[in-house]
């Protein structure tokens, strides 16, 4: 017997939205690393109806990054899209929902993110800094630098690295290397990590606290470093952050 | 550094052409974009 053929369903009718909202929130609610992604607009639906209340929906999805860190306990709404000019990063997504009795449930989704190319940035922008490699050795120094500036002059728990967020390097009019990173409250003080910082664990899942470092340093014509952390405190796992139950590496 | 090819442009094909009157369903996808395409 053939198969029902697909409902047409168009990608801006709210039935298409809802349906992309609630992959949008499985999608951020189980990623473990990087930033938030917001939907920037659905490619294409395909809808199997299986029986009167149940419907096997496909749906792909175009995202941008947001500015805010996969640990943030920001509410998606309130995360801002990053600019074009700050080397936008796409996310696009195949998932495979089921609608039953008017409730979604992501049944898979499989994800993959790219930079914007340097060319579209360099036509608009000729001297922004663009997207470098985490593991650029000048990214990895500003990154060890800023955090241990950090950790010698603020008072409270010593924080360590989770993960290099995002790196961005600008070679003109000056040498300067931006970087974001994911740090975590230790249970020592940083004045006790003095001795011997090894010796510092991460707080159990109960007591976590994390954040979000900026730094940017300035390698020539001067020297310069600047650095920024913000902890959002002790989170409680949400519909933003459900991964927070099982733990963070 | 990589260049990005300027895409060929697509060879008109013969387009058969449609019956009169006919009316080509409303294009249900891609949606709008919400903040801009890369």
């Amino acid at each position: 017997v053939p198969a029902t053929p697909p409902a047409l369903l168009g990608c801006d009718d709210p039935e298409a939205e809802a349906a992309a909202e609630a992959a949008v929130s499985y999608i951020n609610g189980h990623s473990r690393h990087g930033y938030k992604f917001a939907l920037n607009r659905i490619e294409n639906i395909r809808v199997l109806a299986q029986d009167p209340n149940n419907e096997i929906l496909f749906l792909e999805l175009d995202l941008l990054e947001t500015t805010c860190h996969i640990l943030s306990p920001t509410p998606l709404e309130n995360c801002t899209v990053r600019s074009f000019i700050e080397h936008a990063v796409e996310g696009d997504c195949d998932v495979k929902l089921q609608r039953r009795d008017g409730q979604f449930s992501v049944l898979a989704s499989k994800c993959h993110s790219h930079a914007d190319s340097s060319e579209d940035i360099t036509q608009l922008c000729p001297n922004c800094p663009l997207l470098a490699r985490l593991n650029d050795t000048e990214v990895l120094a500003t990154v060890t630098a800023a955090l241990s500036d950090h950790n010698s002059r603020t008072p409270g728990a010593y924080l360590r690295l989770l993960e290099i967020g995002r790196a961005k390097i600008q070679y003109f009019p000056a040498h300067i290397v931006v970087v974001e990173f994911a740090v975590a409250a230790t249970n020592c003080s940083a004045e006790a990590a003095q001795g011997n910082a090894e010796a510092c664990q991460l707080l159990p899942d109960d007591q976590s606290n994390f954040g979000l470092c900026t730094a940017s340093r300035v390698l020539s014509p001067s020297k310069d470093l600047k650095v920024d952390c913000q902890l959002y405190g002790h989170q409680v796992p949400t519909p933003d952050t459900p991964f927070l139950s099982q733990g963070v590496s | 550094p990589v260049v990005k090819r300027a895409v060929a442009q697509v060879a008109q094909r013969d387009k058969v052409p449609h019956p009169v009157g006919f009316v080509s369903p409303p294009l249900l996808c891609p949606g709008k974009v919400r903040y801009f395409k890369i």
